[in-house]
């Protein structure tokens, strides 16, 4: 099974 | 004071109607540069990114930045009222609390004016660095669409293979699998049938067939959609509204991974 990563996990806050 | 003219009306309204079905509220920044939004879906998986250089516009004038703060599926309600040939013009006072939306048909004989309330929206902005893909394919924006629609029929992850001389969409589900290769195809007399793939080093990744799928209601507004892709990281998927000023929507995609 593949998990949904999320995307604050590459993009940070500015 | 901030005002905006969309020479095609319809241009706003096939954006607003790509992004409603992801983002539900969101902030349109707008600066002398022009408008953009940054907006996620409820989930944090997708990201919506909208800009318009001023160069777009009709006319542009907007002396101060301001945020206008918008329910995006009131926003296309409103915008229904419109009809295809119309011209739109978006006006707000800075520190005001409404946007004026004027629609003018094409000879100037009917002009109507909503006004819509703007709202007060907590929205967070992510960096988003600068990346250099390692795989880059454009292509019919029609073709992936249906790529999409159609593997989506089997299963709910497409594995999103990049090679040198093609690329190949495949899936697995209940009821069995499937794949679509596309290869790289120069159609010299119809640009917009061509599907290009620029590619440092082959990439393979997976991704969620429902936000894809969100992502194709982009469609109308650009012939061609270009995937960028690099291992690890989430794909972009970019409609070019106007490539002479760069104006685009773009749509991010964290992948999935093996655990």
């Amino acid at each position: 099974p593949r998990k949904q990563r999320k995307l604050g996990q590459f993009f940070g806050a500015p | 004071m901030f005002e905006a003219r969309f020479e095609t009306g319809e241009t706003l309204i096939k954006i607003v109607d790509a992004m409603k079905e992801l983002v539900e509220d969101c902030n349109i920044d707008c600066s002398t540069t022009g408008m953009s939004m940054q907006a996620m879906d409820q989930s944090h998986v997708s990201l919506v990114a909208l800009m318009l250089q001023k160069e777009f516009f009709g006319s542009f004038r907007c002396d101060r930045s301001i945020s206008l703060g918008l329910n995006l599926l009131s926003f296309s309600k409103i915008l229904k009222c419109a009809s295809k040939e119309d011209a739109i013009t978006l006006k707000a006072e800075d520190g005001g609390d409404v946007l004026t939306l004027m629609f003018e048909s094409k000879d100037g004989s009917r002009v109507s004016e909503f006004e819509m309330k703007l709202m007060d929206i907590d929205s967070e902005h992510l960096g988003i660095p600068e990346t250099e893909y390692k795989a880059v394919v454009t292509m019919p924006s029609g073709e992936f669409q249906r790529i999409v629609r159609d593997l989506g029929i089997i299963g709910d992850t497409v594995g999103i293979g990049c090679e040198k001389d093609g690329v190949r969409f495949s899936v697995t589900g209940d009821l069995g699998s499937g794949n679509v290769v596309l290869k790289q195809n120069t159609s010299a007399d119809k640009p917009d049938l061509a599907t290009l793939i620029e590619l440092e080093e082959p990439v393979e990744l997976s991704f969620a067939l429902r936000y894809l799928s969100l992502f194709t209601k982009a469609t109308g507004l650009s012939p061609q959609a270009s995937l960028s892709m690099s291992p690890e990281v989430p794909l972009v998927v970019e409609y070019k509204i106007d490539d002479e000023t760069a104006s685009y929507l773009r749509y991010y995609l964290a992948p999935k991974v093996d655990e």
